[in-house]
């Protein structure tokens, strides 16, 4: 501006030009995503559901240094705000995503950082759990995706329609499938004095395939009573992760995959989201039977905190190759036993980068 | 951010029952809003 209007040759319409027309063009891609955001609601509310289509710009998103992006997003999260600037900052971001601000445990000031808010605390009593035992509950706040029973030797989850994805690439190579279900589902008399609980728990553990060096197979049949749930977190949602049962994890597996974004676009167009993303996998056994649970990060929100493995770093700078996925595994000791954890007692936060 | 729910949900058998059936009933529905600790199923 200064060196244009002090005749320094330039053109002094060429920064301001620039400037206007770069606005005008955000707000027309931003008018147009609204459109399709509008289009895809109504498609929904009619019963319609938009099948998998992947486009230029998801191939893309592949190509992004998205693992920088993320925890370069990260450290600007956790830079310590004035305390006179926090409240207008986190009063813009619930106003953006519909968070409640009157939940948050403590005061606006009190968060020094985005990063720090994003993962904050609820009120006491701000989210009641369900007592009755036969119910499980979600773990976390969020949108219902999808659900439902699964069923066949090789279990499919639908990413979206037109798309699915495997069970076991999601929990890791060799968990639950097959189970063994011929013949060790109860034990003799010795049993009987346990409460089911630790029954179903030593019996599951025992018909378990979470890990090869475990246990070893007696024979192998379809997984029957099998179901699932896919639930996804807002930005301005309730970002820590509860269990949603009485159980012991025995496992906990940590993928260290891409940080592609889980958004309803990103489902609808980028293969494999799920099975390919970062995510740490917890794997026990409930009163029902097995048990799993998967956490999987996104470009924004890229970190996983384990609260039963506080050492657990995830986000890291990768060197090696992603192309081959092998997790990196732990058994919770006692070996068979696991770390018992109660319902709705806090289990993870996913944080920013 | 994305969570996953695999479990079995096997009723407990009874002397007289060769195999345990499963049981388990969602009380929510696709693009439901839920929060933690309210019932999935049971």
């Amino acid at each position: 501006f200064s060196s244009a209007s002090n005749g320094g040759g330039g053109n002094p319409f060429l920064m301001p030009g620039a400037t206007v027309a770069t606005i005008l063009m955000l707000g027309a891609l931003h008018v147009r995503r609204m459109y399709n955001d509008k289009k895809i609601e109504e498609a929904r509310e009619r019963g319609i559901e938009l099948e998998f289509q992947p486009d230029a710009k998801a191939a893309f998103m592949r190509l992004l240094p998205l693992r920088p992006i993320s925890r370069l997003w990260g450290s600007m999260t956790s830079v310590e705000l004035p305390v006179w600037l926090r409240p207008h900052v986190y009063r813009a971001w619930a106003r953006a995503f519909h968070s409640n601000l009157e939940e948050a445990a403590f005061p606006l000031e009190g968060y020094a950082s985005l990063q720090e808010f994003f993962v904050r605390t609820l009120k006491e009593g701000s989210r009641p759990i369900d007592p009755d035992p036969q119910c499980l509950v979600s773990p976390v706040d969020g949108t219902i995706l999808r659900f439902g029973e699964l069923k066949g030797v090789r279990p499919m989850i639908d990413q979206v329609k037109g798309f699915s994805y495997s069970v076991s690439a999601l929990l890791g190579a060799s968990s639950f499938l097959p189970l063994i279900t011929e013949g060790s589902v109860h034990e003799g008399s010795s049993e009987e004095d346990k409460t089911p609980t630790e029954k179903s728990k030593k019996t599951s553990w025992r018909i378990s395939l979470a890990s090869p060096k475990v246990q070893d197979p007696v024979s192998v049949s379809p997984v029957t009573g099998l179901f699932y749930c896919v639930i996804y977190l807002k930005p301005g949602d309730y970002h820590r992760v509860h269990s949603p049962v009485d159980w012991s994890v025995l496992v906990r597996r940590h993928f260290s995959g891409h940080l592609l974004p889980l958004n309803e676009r990103a489902t609808r167009t980028i293969s494999n989201l799920y099975v390919e993303n970062e995510r740490v996998v917890l794997e026990g056994a409930w009163q029902g039977g097995l048990m799993a649970m998967a956490a999987i990060g996104a470009t924004n929100v890229g970190s996983i905190k384990l609260f039963t493995e506080p050492d657990l770093r995830t986000n890291q700078p990768i060197r090696k190759s992603l192309h081959v996925q092998q997790p990196e595994e732990r058994i919770y000791e006692p070996e068979g036993v696991g770390m018992m954890i109660k319902k709705g007692n806090e289990v993870a936060a996913f944080n920013m980068g | 951010s994305t969570v996953v729910l695999v479990f079995q949900a096997q009723a407990p058998k009874s002397s007289n029952e060769e195999d345990s059936s499963p049981e388990f009933n969602f009380c929510v529905k696709r693009g439901d809003r839920i929060r933690v600790g309210e019932a999935l199923g049971r």
